[in-house]
């Protein structure tokens, strides 16, 4: 999956890449204060494509607001809310909207699911259909958070500890690899990083071919703008 | 509180000021009108240049009293009541200026509850004034609502303006204000009928600050000194000093997160600030990323002509690259060394570097003990050195320490409109020095404990305020000196301090609060020690902090090092709680402004507006 910090005060995007096993699950958003827990699981393609790559996806994605009492499941398959004591379940292939005390839900059919969950986070959950006869990729989803700002300024995971902001500054453009995407310096988190300038799609306007959104990219899962190491992210179940 | 289930029976501001030295007690009684019992919060705001020193809340007739504890203990009984799942109060930064203190308790059904908050803060002079800032926002209509300030200044008050920012052609007839020669009586007290927005509604037009500015006679020669109680205090501006030509090299920072709207306020900012240069002035631009590049090799004595090319060069500095603070400040402290050492300054003149910079030094030298250390030893005490701080993400303390360890002062310019207008008004605080290298005696068989006697400047527009203890409390005048370095002769004068009799002055008042200069004593050597535990040597840095705790809590001050505790009554859900109240540190503060802003940015962003998301941070993961 590729993960994408916009910061269009500055006209700029910081993108990097996380691959690992696929089943494997990351920690992306965790605030003790809040209560608030996101955590996503991976898979990879069907067979290895003949590049020889294996990408990886997020498949399903366990939320959990303990102070509110709510839990979300969410993957390509369902949609499963736990809240009043009680599970529900979506289907993708509907369109709904459910309003709860804690929780607001509203499901576009075969495309998104918009999460409101009561004085801390909005976020947007895009599914991704494959056509179900495709050698090699199968039905993933997207996470993208709207509004974060009430969570405290502990709130970290892989894109939690980005919520507050992120000081960076690059220099010393140079060519890189490939001509139309130059090579530079990063100075972040107090340490100095090779990037280079790119590109990542975000799908939230169009869903199927994405809008190109240039970016610094940094290599080796992110290693230097994250916290620790990718590793330090991978919990042993999604909720 | 919600809807109309709690009344306010009223809502107090009582101000008090003797000598710059303001004592304010805040009073909200309610009382909660329903049948069964509800939370009541009490959230007000004051100056974070304030320390409160008393809280209490009234219930039921039990008054719960706050204790000053020393803060790593109140914060073990904090985490003690956190992890049973109780709650606690807290001070939380709310603006600029201003912090903001809250509380709740639980109130049984039909019963009233008193909150009384009190906070105490020295005045200080800036631009030719005081300010007493009090921000209201009652939330609904109070039955009675008061706010009353008494100024007592024995130098005698050369001016009181009082306004509000609620004020409407109604409500401004309701602010009285009594001034005589050494008091000023400034009351607002609209009834319900005239708080309310329209006719019959419930809304109140009471929102907002309410600020008086002042400013006393200036006393020619020696300054103004009041012996009370044992304790003396010296308030030193004269009038009529020529100003001190300055010397003032900006180093300005161009680096990458400079870019957009920072650079273009640094640019308006420095015009700005270029147009204001005295003839007799000299000035140099130094612009740095990680390479360095000054305007001229030397200052430039700044006539019409030589201002107007500085102003043609500073319009057109421009983002680009990283951050080598050590070297664009060691190259104005270097300019300046090497103009002096070539007689092209003016003998008698003060030498200013000014810092611009969003922080995070990344090139060159990029760790920041080395840059204060380095910045330090060239700068060798010969000069001083300001920093502002642009945006959210500067390491302000940083900042601070180096221009304190350098005879300077450090600002945070807010990321906001009106930035190029922060970076105006502290240029202008700055810009014109009266006299260098004061110092204050006072003898040494007659007082100690003093505050800083030594100040490396005095601005037009400030004061230098000292304070000490007298070793005999009956001693009724003593000798003092003032020594200073003025524009074209040195600044010596000597006089006989003597004691002021409060009752004599204010007969018809009652005592004020007697022990007001020993409190202002107390409150300005906290300070002191509190900037020493930052910036001073390493071994003294430790004791200073030690001694500023131990006069917090002889003082009952909630400061950095201490925190306010109050326990809340038992209630049906549980035991009793405590409620801290802490100090924020303006490193605290400045983590709660980011927050803010970024708060701000999602607003914009949450707004059904499709063209409101290209202004919004996103976070995102997605398929490649």
């Amino acid at each position: 999956p590729h993960f994408m910090i916009e910061l269009p005060d500055r006209e700029d995007a910081l993108c990097f890449n996380i691959n690992d096993k696929p089943g494997t699950i990351f920690n992306l958003v965790r605030d003790p204060t809040s209560g608030i827990l996101v955590n996503g699981q991976t898979i990879g393609d069907k067979m290895i494509p003949p590049d020889g790559h294996v990408n990886t996806y997020f498949c399903r994605f366990g939320i959990v607001h303990q102070t509110l009492g709510v839990r979300l499941e969410v993957s390509t398959q369902d949609i499963s809310v736990f809240q009043d004591n009680k599970w529900v379940k979506l289907q993708w292939s509907e369109t709904a909207s459910l309003k709860g005390p804690n929780v607001d839900l509203l499901l576009t059919k075969d495309r998104s699911l918009t999460v409101t969950l009561k004085d801390s986070v909005k976020f947007v959950i895009l599914l991704h259909k494959v056509w179900k006869k495709h050698p090699y990729h199968r039905d993933y989803l997207g996470f993208y958070t709207l509004d974060s700002h009430l969570l405290s300024p502990v709130v970290h995971g892989l894109l939690g500890q980005f919520y507050h902001g992120i000081a960076f500054e690059v220099t010393d453009l140079r060519p890189g690899e490939v001509p139309e995407k130059p090579d530079a310096t990063m100075y972040v988190k107090e340490r100095q990083l090779n990037v280079t300038r790119g590109w990542q799609r975000d799908f939230r306007k169009d869903v199927k071919n994405g809008e190109n959104v240039p970016c610094w990219f940094i290599h080796s899962n992110g290693t230097g703008l994250i916290d620790g190491n990718v590793t330090d992210y991978i919990v042993s179940g999604l909720f | 509180t919600n809807e109309a289930t709690v009344e306010l029976c009223s809502v107090t501001v009582d101000c008090t000021v003797a000598s710059r030295f303001a004592h304010t007690v805040m009073t909200s009684v309610a009382v909660n009108k329903v049948n069964s019992s509800q939370e009541i919060f009490f959230e007000v705001e004051l100056p974070k240049t304030a320390f409160i020193t008393n809280f209490s809340m009234e219930i039921e007739g039990q008054v719960y009293v706050g204790e000053v504890k020393e803060k790593e203990k109140a914060k073990k009984q904090y985490e003690k009541a956190v992890s049973s799942g109780q709650t606690a109060g807290l001070v939380k930064a709310s603006g600029r200026k201003m912090e903001k203190f809250s509380v709740s308790v639980n109130i049984a059904a039909q019963s009233n509850v008193t909150f009384i908050l009190t906070y105490e803060e020295l005045l200080q002079r800036k631009l030719g004034q005081y300010e007493i800032l009090t921000r209201v926002k009652p939330k609904s209509l109070v039955q009675k609502f008061q706010i009353v300030t008494n100024i007592y200044e024995p130098q005698g008050l050369s001016y009181v303006d009082a306004h509000a920012t609620f004020l409407s052609n109604e409500l401004l007839p309701l602010v009285e204000k009594t001034v005589s020669d050494k008091k000023a009586h400034i009351s607002f007290s609209p009834t319900v009928e005239q708080q309310r927005k329209c006719p019959g509604c419930d809304g109140t037009l009471i929102d907002g600050d309410f600020i008086i500015k002042y400013d006393v006679n200036r006393v020619k020669g020696l300054g103004d000194i009041q012996i009370v109680n044992g304790y003396f205090v010296h308030f030193f501006a004269p009038p009529d000093l020529p100003r001190v030509p300055k010397n003032v090299v900006f180093v300005i920072d161009r680096s990458g997160s400079m870019s957009g709207i920072k650079m273009q306020q640094t640019r308006q900012a420095l015009l700005e600030i270029l147009k204001d240069l005295d003839e007799e002035d000299h000035f140099a631009i130094i612009q740095f990323d990680s390479d360095i590049e000054s305007w001229k090799e030397s200052l430039t004595k700044a006539t019409k002509e030589n201002v107007a090319a500085g102003m043609d060069y500073a319009g057109n500095i421009k983002d680009r690259g990283a951050t080598n603070i050590n070297d664009g400040v060691l190259r104005g402290v270097n300019m300046l060394i090497q103009d002096r050492q070539e007689k092209r300054l003016p003998e008698r003149s003060a030498d200013m570097i000014i810092l611009l910079t969003d922080g995070m030094p990344n090139h060159g030298e990029s760790n920041i003990t080395k840059i204060q250390e380095n910045v330090r030893s060239a700068i060798g005490g010969n000069m001083s050195l300001f920093c502002l701080g642009f945006g959210d993400d500067v390491d302000y303390s940083f900042l601070d320490v180096m221009s304190k360890q350098n005879k300077g002062l450090a600002r945070r310019i807010f990321e906001a409109s009106d930035a190029t207008l922060q970076l105006q008004g502290f240029y202008q605080e700055v810009s014109s020095p009266l006299l260098l290298e004061v110092d204050l005696h006072y003898p040494d068989n007659a007082v100690d404990f003093l505050t800083t006697n030594h100040f490396s400047q005095l601005f037009n527009g400030s004061e230098i305020v000292v304070a000490g203890r007298l070793l005999d409390n009956g001693v009724e005048n003593f000798l003092v000196e003032v020594f200073g370095q003025g524009f074209e002769e040195d600044f010596k004068v000597q006089g006989q301090a003597s004691a002021v009799d409060w009752n004599e002055m204010y007969p018809d008042e009652e005592y004020i609060f007697g022990d007001f200069t020993e409190r202002l004593w107390a409150y300005l050597t906290i300070q002191q020690l509190l900037e020493k535990s930052k910036s001073g040597p390493s071994d003294e840095k430790s004791n200073a902090t030690a001694k500023a705790l131990d006069m917090s809590l002889q003082y009952s001050f909630v400061t950095p090092l201490t925190s306010m505790v109050v326990t809340k009554p038992e209630t049906e859900d549980g035991p009793d709680s405590p409620l801290i109240a802490d100090k924020l540190t303006e490193e605290q503060r400045q983590l709660a402004d980011k927050k803010q802003l970024y708060t701000g940015l999602i607003n914009q962003y949450v707004r059904p507006v499709q063209t409101a998301y290209a202004a919004s941070p996103t976070y995102f993961v997605d398929g490649d």
